[in-house]
């Protein structure tokens, strides 16, 4: 069973029926392994390395959607309300990391700015997308304290706002991008468009999602080439460099702003697509749809 | 022997129903990619479509008139025993490319059977 769907067992108890000639029984398995394949929507039998990384957020999702999942699990904090609404509509939903060595990493006048590329192309065409979200890990900065509401300008942080007035210790914002086009001059920044955006503190420990449905809508229909996001993480009190860097390495944008190589993997950055092929119902459960 | 003829025997007269059918990927060898579940309950359709049709064998009109014609001219087979409703399972996989896919898959688990 190792090459195909079809366990091998499967295979020789057929051929050796005596029902077909030996090349017949060839074809019409072959015929029902494409069936298989094509019932799954894959092209060839999955054979996953031993490096592949299941991420905990897909799991989650599994056991709160899911039909035959555990329906006592809650919806993780960290999912936003468009990702909520978006799982009830699809019945795919994909992950996918980005492709690290086409990363770009720069910091600047205290912020910090990672490009990333997500490769989508083994989204099927007739597949629709109908949301996705970029997610990203965000390390508690030990000694901070999440700073007093009462006297501060920020908004809360599951709310996202286009406010740009980030005047309080502790506080950073993170502003995601839609990279639509090279930079003007090799030394230049590429052309953006703002997404999505979010007022953090330092002080939790947390996933922050952001809504990127446009731009993945776009590059899935054809609508827009994809070059990829931009992802910013501003700090309006740090001094240089590499103060910026400093304060960045708790947002985990890229393997090589934090030490810990055995987490990156959970940690690194997910796009998360929701999409339906027009056959069947939602992920979301059935009874929780009624209720 | 003599006890499993008697089984098999009361097995064949057995009236079209749903039948337990536990479906383990790690059977199939397919746990190496399904994430999860480990494996689920799919079950199956078996019986017969006896003459008369009982109201429990939920059949169609045109598989009354079917056994019925069976009931004159075995020529004519009788009913076929089928899953006359399914539902959807979800599963947690990895594909070919070793992205990470939730999917929902209909008409994966036997709800109910019936003569058709």
């Amino acid at each position: 069973g190792a090459a195909g769907l079809i366990p091998e067992v499967g295979r020789r108890k057929y051929s050796e029926s005596g029902k077909q000639s030996p090349e017949q029984s060839e074809n019409f398995l072959n015929e029902f392994e494409l069936r298989l394949l094509n019932m799954f929507g894959l092209k060839r039998r999955p054979n996953p390395s031993r490096q592949a990384v299941v991420p905990q957020y897909m799991v989650d999702l599994y056991r709160m959607h899911s039909v035959n999942g555990d329906h006592s699990t809650k919806r993780p904090r960290s999912m936003g309300r468009h990702a909520e609404r978006a799982a009830s509509k699809a019945n795919t939903i994909r992950s996918f990391h980005h492709e690290e060595s086409m990363e770009a990493l720069a910091s600047l006048k205290g912020r910090t700015t990672q490009q990333f590329f997500f490769n989508l192309t083994s989204i099927p065409g007739e597949e629709l997308i109908t949301s996705a979200e970029l997610r990203v890990y965000r390390d508690q900065v030990l000694g901070v304290t999440a700073a007093p509401t009462s006297n501060t300008s920020y908004n809360s942080s599951n709310s996202s706002n286009t406010n740009t007035s980030t005047s309080v210790g502790g506080i950073h914002r993170i502003n995601v991008y839609e990279v639509f086009g090279a930079p003007a001059s090799p030394r230049g920044e590429p052309l953006t468009r703002l997404l999505d955006t979010r007022l953090v503190q330092d002080s939790l420990s947390r996933w922050e999602s952001f809504d990127v449905s446009p731009a993945v809508s776009q590059w899935s229909s054809g609508g827009s080439h994809n070059h990829g996001f931009m992802v910013e993480v501003f700090h309006p009190d740090t001094q240089g460099v590499e103060d910026a860097q400093r304060q960045s390495r708790h947002v985990r944008v890229s393997r090589s702003l934090h030490e810990d190589q055995d987490s990156w993997p959970q940690a690194r950055p997910l796009l998360v697509t929701y999409s339906h092929d027009g056959r069947g119902n939602a992920v979301l459960h059935r009874d929780k749809r009624q209720a | 022997a003599g006890h499993r003829k008697q089984r098999r025997k009361h097995q064949h007269k057995a009236n079209c129903h749903r039948h337990e059918l536990d479906v383990d990927f790690s059977e199939v060898g397919w746990n190496e990619w399904i994430v999860a579940p480990p494996g689920y309950h799919a079950f199956y359709c078996h019986g017969v479509c006896p003459f008369p049709l009982a109201d429990h064998l939920n059949s169609t009109n045109h598989a009354i008139v079917q056994t019925l014609v069976n009931s004159v001219n075995s020529n004519i087979p009788r009913a076929c025993c089928v899953p006359t409703e399914l539902s959807p399972i979800s599963l947690l996989y990895l594909d070919e490319y070793e992205k990470v896919i939730l999917k929902n898959y209909q008409d994966m688990i036997v709800e109910g059977c019936g003569c058709r």
